[in-house]
């Protein structure tokens, strides 16, 4: 699974997601990607949300809309809402779950549960980064 | 106004041994491109749901990730690609799943969005919807990497042994 998030020099928030699925899944099987609010969501002002992982869990959870819901109203910070269903509502399922999300002020939260992760980003103030592991490389923009 | 962008290109990523140094500079690489083409968008103005088309598009293409060309094989050996684009400026979403020809599943998303007469459409009609608005198409061939293949056949034998597969062959 891909995905991106990003924030506008309008201050607009977006996501995307794409995705083959998993290996001999059964025909016929959707999973949380094309689901907004589960596997891809933006809300201006809250926050975007792209997700990898067993994606009937993220359908479930309905994990994107969880994490705006809980910024909007629990008042939680980008890290803590994506760390709480990352590492506390979904890994005691023991699957494989990850997501990239911003905040609003572009304030960007990586999680995963799995040994690595593919992931870039670049901040604000235009740094860009790539990694697998919990090395860090930084690339040219 | 501040723009930022982040990308991820699949979880259940093994330990760094688990691909040759070459793979993984491959994959460090085409994250790299991805950033690069919707980070150019967001600087010269363009809007969010244009950088994150362009970079999923790069990685879509990148025989790395699973997505596009390179995308896992279901239990019928076929692809079946799901994709879909959210605005957060107005909730105006697109997504397609099921599409066994789209080239580039997320431009088939955000075309759908900016349709407007559905959210979401699947199978046969999101391969239609694509072609009838000009976006390329493929054989199912066009997505296929020896490493989806060896992946199905690896989780197949291991289904038939009654042994667990890798994690490389569960994800991605």
């Amino acid at each position: 699974t891909v995905g991106a998030v990003a924030l506008d020099a309008a201050g607009h928030l977006a996501a995307a997601t794409s995705t083959g699925g998993y290996t001999n899944k059964p025909d016929g099987r959707v999973g949380d990607s094309p689901v907004i609010g589960a596997g891809t969501y933006a809300r201006d002002g809250v926050c975007a949300v792209s997700g990898t992982g067993k994606g009937e869990f993220f359908i479930r959870y309905v994990v994107g809309h969880e994490i705006a819901s809980r910024m909007a109203y629990l008042k939680q910070d980008i890290a803590v809402a994506t760390d709480g269903l990352i590492n506390h509502d979904l890994a005691p399922h023991q699957i494989g779950a990850g997501l990239v999300a911003l905040d609003a002020q572009g304030i960007v939260a990586a999680p995963y549960n799995t040994p690595g992760m593919f992931r870039g980003w670049v901040t604000p103030e235009g740094k860009a980064f790539v990694a697998t592991h919990e090395e860090v490389y930084e690339v040219e923009l | 106004m501040k723009i930022a962008l982040a990308i991820h290109g699949g979880c259940g990523v093994m330990p760094e041994n688990s691909m040759t140094p070459e793979e993984w500079a491959g994959a460090r690489r085409d994250l790299g491109a991805a950033l690069r083409a919707g980070y150019a968008l967001l600087k010269t103005g363009g809007s969010a749901v244009d950088a994150v088309e362009a970079a999923v598009v790069v990685m879509e293409d990148s025989p790395h990730f699973n997505a596009g060309h390179g995308a896992a094989l279901n239990e019928n050996g076929a692809h079946e690609l799901d994709a879909s684009i959210m605005d957060g400026a107005t909730l105006e979403a697109g997504a397609i799943s099921a599409s066994h020809a789209i080239r580039n599943p997320v431009k088939a998303a955000r075309l759908l969005m900016e349709d407007g007469r559905a959210v979401y459409i699947t199978g046969p009609a999101a391969d239609r919807f694509a072609e009838e608005k000009g976006l390329p198409v493929e054989p199912q061939s066009y997505f296929t990497t020896q490493k989806r293949v060896d992946a199905l056949q690896a989780m197949k034998r291991h289904a038939a042994a009654g042994t667990e597969g890798t994690e490389n062959e569960k994800h991605g």
